[in-house]
């Protein structure tokens, strides 16, 4: 079993349609996969078809009131994926966990019985480094990074990537690195271009080939609770997480 | 003086360039302005020019030591606007500030002295509702919620709406809502202009008449740390965030 954190502070980066689509791609291979979805906001939840009035049990309950996983788990409506949802009582987490004895390792614990079920966890973080991306880092053995090909975005990798091994140090694991992805790549702005020169110069392989270009089809599916394979299998959008999919494969199988 | 705060958890949707472009933008009619950096990837900070290593000290110097606001604030780079600049060190805020005292309050205490020195002060914040965004909807007289025209966005301004009357009743007082503001708006898109009509169905006269639409311009300015008003006086970028200075400048004379 692999277990895959999104991570990135900075927000809006394509966090959560990468891992809807990681997932679903995955599971379209055969693989049995659980996403679990980390943000209050419960966008990965959303984008899978819940209800945002039907959101709960949702992880906050097994990690507030320690309740198994399986408890929290179902069948996501809009893909061939198991879900434990995000919901609001998340926001609180960092203020109610954090007297927890070994807090960062609550999400690592509350794994464990998924890997004999599972083939690859996905874990949806919110945009900060707060408890639960931690939790993400410690508890998974791959993270990714998304990162949209704007100057802005590009300034905080190397913090991000710095936060990571400071965890690492700290807590004595965290997931590795298994490569940085540019989203919402807009090639008619000529930074684009630039940037992701930058970005292969700075982090070499360490950036996915694959470059998920903009495409209204990936916020359009976002809004009909399906990924965008089962949107509009044609598009630019499914082709590239088609794409990242085989890439995230072929790292896997190489480690 | 008004205070005016960008809250919106969900991330990327333009709060730091509303912010940066609002505070540039206000102060090129004349007024005094400050802008406070609350997002511990200083996405405001470096937007104005300041250089990552240059950061602290920083408005955590102020809330973690006690410090008056005046020590941690400098003149921004890239624009005639006072910035007392984000940091990393905020990454710890809620562990560090949680036991404190009224510690939803730090941040209104902190900047009673602002009040006879500026005519706006403008709060940019971290996508979350954690606590420094709380701080600022108690210390701010007014909010606006930058909202990008996905479906995604549109889910979560009702809840985040909802929290700030929590915060009304839990503390005593909150930030009342300025506006709602579309933002990088691309009209290729045939859900952008649904999305913009049920939001203005929704919610009517609070969202702004001015849409920000997409515009490179706008990115790149961020990367030579000035404005875009700067950078490419004749775009788009610039032309909507003229028009929503102009409609910000209304809407707080009315009131
Ligand atoms: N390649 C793309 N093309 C077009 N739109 C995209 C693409 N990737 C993401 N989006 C849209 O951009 C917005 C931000 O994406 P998403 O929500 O996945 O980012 P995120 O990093 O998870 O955000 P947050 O930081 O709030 O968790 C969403 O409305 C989404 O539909
Ligand atoms: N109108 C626009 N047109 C084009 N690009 C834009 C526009 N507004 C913002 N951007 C770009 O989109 C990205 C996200 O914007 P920004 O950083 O302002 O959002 P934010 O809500 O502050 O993000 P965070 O949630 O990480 O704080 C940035 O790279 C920015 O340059
Ligand atoms: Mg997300
Ligand atoms: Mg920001």
């Amino acid at each position: 079993m692999s277990t895959l954190a999104l991570i990135n502070n900075k927000g809006g980066v394509g966090k959560t349609t990468t891992a809807v689509h990681l997932a679903d791609g995955l599971a379209r291979t055969g693989a049995r996969v659980l996403l679990v979805d980390l943000d209050a906001q419960a966008s990965a939840s959303l984008a899978l078809g819940v209800e945002r009035e039907d959101l709960e049990p949702s992880i906050a309950t097994a990690l507030y009131d320690d309740q198994p996983i399986g408890t929290v788990t179902r069948e996501a409506p809009g893909a061939d994926v198991d879900l434990v949802p995000g919901s609001e009582s998340l926001k609180s987490a960092d203020i109610r966990l954090a007297q927890e004895y070994g807090r960062e390792r609550l999400l690592q614990r509350l794994l464990e019985p998924a890997a004999e079920r599972y083939d690859h966890v996905i874990l949806d973080c919110p945009p900060s480094l707060s408890l639960l991306p931690i939790n993400s880092i410690v508890a998974a053995d791959w993270f990714l990074v998304p990162v949209e090909p704007h100057y802005l975005s590009l300034e905080g990798v190397g913090s991000l990537l710095d936060t990571v091994e400071d965890v690492r140090t700290g807590i004595g694991e965290a997931a590795d690195l298994l490569g940085l992805v540019v989203t919402r790549a807009d090639f008619r702005a000529k930074a684009t271009q630039q940037v992701i020169d930058l970005l292969r110069e700075e982090h070499g392989e360490a950036v996915f080939d694959t470059v998920i270009r903009g495409n209204v089809r990936l916020s359009e599916a976002t809004s009909f609770g399906v990924s965008v394979f089962e949107h509009a299998p044609q598009s630019t959008g499914a082709d590239g997480y088609r794409s990242l999919t085989d890439e995230v494969l072929e790292r896997l199988s190489a480690r």
